[in-house]
C-alpha cells in the first residue's frame, strides 16, 4: 500500500531491480 | 573500530559488503533495527534493510515445493508490489514469469515482520546481547520461535542472529552452516552504529 515505509520501499525496489537483473542474465538469449 | 553514522545507503554496503566477502554462502541478510531510546525504554525490532543474494547453485527444481496456486499467489503479490513501485522506476505492469522461490518469498514478508520485547529469534538475541546461531533442519524445527520453523519451511539450514548496539543482524542460508566466530566480531563490528 501507499503508505509502505520508506527503509521497506527502497528494500523492495533494490530487491526486485537485482531480481530482474538475475533473471536476464540467467536468461538464455542474454548472450 | 569506531562506530560509523547510521543511514540507510551504508547499511545496504554493509550487508552486501559482509554476505559478498564471507566465505560461506549466506542467502540473505536483513538488519533488525531497535527503535530504543536507551536502555530503558521498551523497544521493538523492525526492518531496518535487507540483501537478498539468494542460492548458490540453485537447483530450479529442488528449490521450491510451493503448489500452483501458491506460485500464482506469489506472483500476483510480485506484480503488485512492482506496481506499488513503478512511480520511480519500474515499468508499470511487469510480468513476473520466474518462479518466486520460497527464500524469496521468505525474505520478502520478512518486510512485514517486527518484534516486541524479546520475542522472535532477533528479539532473544537483542535481549540476551548474544548471538544465536542455529544450524541444522532439525534444529529450526525444534526451535520455540515461529520464525525458525517458518524459515526451515522455506527450505533454510542455518539463520544466525547476531546482536549489535542499535539492532539485530540476521543471517540465513540454504547451506549448513556451523558457527564462526570471525563472522560474528566482523558483524559486531561492521553494525555498530551511532545516530
Amino acid at each position: 500500500n501507499k503508505d509502505l515505509p520508506l527503509s521497506r520501499k527502497k528494500s523492495l525496489r533494490r530487491f526486485l531491480e537485482k531480481r530482474k537483473e538475475r533473471q536476464v542474465s540467467a536468461s538464455p538469449y542474454a548472450y | 573500530g569506531e562506530s560509523q553514522p547510521f543511514n540507510q545507503d551504508s547499511l545496504q554496503q554493509r550487508l552486501q559488503g559482509l554476505i559478498d566477502n564471507a566465505r560461506d554462502s549466506w542467502t540473505y541478510g536483513i538488519f533488525w533495527q531497535s527503535s530504543a531510546v536507551d536502555y530503558t525504554s521498551p523497544s521493538f525490532l523492525g526492518w531496518g534493510d535487507g540483501y537478498y543474494k539468494g542460492e548458490i547453485n540453485k537447483q530450479k527444481t529442488t528449490t521450491s515445493v510451493s503448489s500452483l496456486a501458491e506460485q500464482e499467489h506469489r506472483k500476483k503479490v510480485l506484480r503488485e508490489l512492482n506496481s506499488l513501485i513503478s512511480g520511480t522506476q519500474m515499468p508499470e505492469n511487469e510480468a513476473v514469469d520466474e518462479e518466486v522461490t520460497d527464500t524469496e518469498w521468505f525474505f520478502l514478508i520478512s518486510m512485514t515482520q517486527s518484534f516486541v520485547n524479546g520475542s522472535g529469534l532477533p528479539g532473544q538475541a537483542m535481549f540476551s546481547n548474544q548471538p544465536v546461531w542455529i544450524a541444522g533442519r532439525e534444529r529450526l524445527l525444534a526451535s520455540q520461535c515461529e520464525r525458525a520453523r517458518q524459515g526451515e519451511g522455506f527450505g533454510l539450514q542455518t539463520i544466525v542472529c547476531i546482536p549489535s548496539t542499535n539492532g539485530v543482524l540476521e543471517l540465513g542460508s540454504t547451506e549448513l552452516i556451523f558457527q564462526s566466530s570471525d563472522l560474528m566480531n566482523e558483524a559486531r563490528v561492521l553494525f555498530n552504529f551511532s545516530y
